[in-house]
């Protein structure tokens, strides 16, 4: 089972 | 004053298509360069970045930098009322409170304008640091606009598997499953219909459907789209917008719970 990530998993707030 | 006007209103129309499923209101960050967009959708789960370069536009001037935060709904509902050859002209003020959309009919004999309302609006910034991808391909948009609708009948997600052979694309679901290959193209003669594998590593991610059937909506823009990505990182899906700049949507991959 997979399950959505968030792109704030990925990429820093700036 | 900030004043940008485009010969081929149509282009603009386009744009607000293609982000109006995914942004309810968006920052547009004016400058002496152009006009920028970064914005995600309430979820998080896509960014939509858009550039338009102020060399694409047939008038540009910026004379201080902007932010203006724009109701995507609102500017949609005022770009559905310029024709299609007319010419369109956004113009506001220093310190603007509000932006004025003027479309010019080609004979110059129809002059209309519309005031819109600019928002304030809390705005995350997300940095994005310039990556080399696994795979990159590129292919037709109409074909990845297909693939995408008729693959979201199986499933709610699309498994994106690229090799140095090609790129396939699979669902499955409670009634079944399906999947489409696509071969690179061996000789590249019709650039818009070509197939084009750039691989270092192979690929697999897994995206939702939904966010990838609102991608697509960019696919007026451009005959080609084209596809970067590389294991557990946002997919990148790009389609240039003619001479002027370029749209980029980001979607965060499913993973493994």
């Amino acid at each position: 089972k997979k399950k959505q990530s968030t792109l704030t998993d990925f990429f820093k707030k700036s | 004053m900030f004043e940008a006007r485009l010969t081929q209103s149509a282009i603009l129309k386009k744009v607000l298509d293609a982000v109006k499923d995914l942004l309810s209101e968006a920052t547009f960050e004016c400058s002496d360069s152009g006009i920028q967009v970064q914005a995600m959708d309430n979820a998080h789960v896509s960014l939509v970045s858009l550039n338009l370069r102020s060399d694409g536009f047939d008038k540009y001037r910026c004379d201080r930098n902007l932010s203006m935060g724009m109701s995507i709904s609102c500017m949609s509902k005022i770009l559905r009322c310029a024709g299609a050859e007319d010419t369109v002209t956004l113009r506001a003020w220093d310190s603007p409170e509000s932006i004025v959309f003027i479309f010019e009919s080609p004979n110059k004999d129809k002059l209309a304008e519309y005031e819109m309302k600019l928002i304030n609006m809390d705005q995350e910034h997300l940095g994005i640091p310039e990556t080399s991808y696994s795979c990159v391909v590129k292919m037709p948009s109409a074909e990845f606009t297909r693939i995408c609708r008729d693959l979201s009948q199986f499933g709610e997600s699309i498994t994106f598997a690229c090799t140095k052979e090609g790129i396939k694309f699979s669902a499955s679901g409670d009634y079944g499953s399906a999947n489409i290959k696509l071969a690179q193209t061996a000789d590249a003669d019709n650039e818009e219909e070509a197939i084009i594998v750039n691989m270092q590593e192979p690929v697999k991610l897994t995206f939702s459907c939904r966010y990838l059937n609102c991608f697509v909506k960019a696919g007026p823009l451009c005959n080609q789209v084209q596809l970067s990505m590389s294991d557990d990182v946002p997919l990148v899906c790009e389609y240039k917008i003619g001479d002027i700049g370029h749209i980029r949507y980001y979607l965060a991959p499913k993973i493994d719970d």
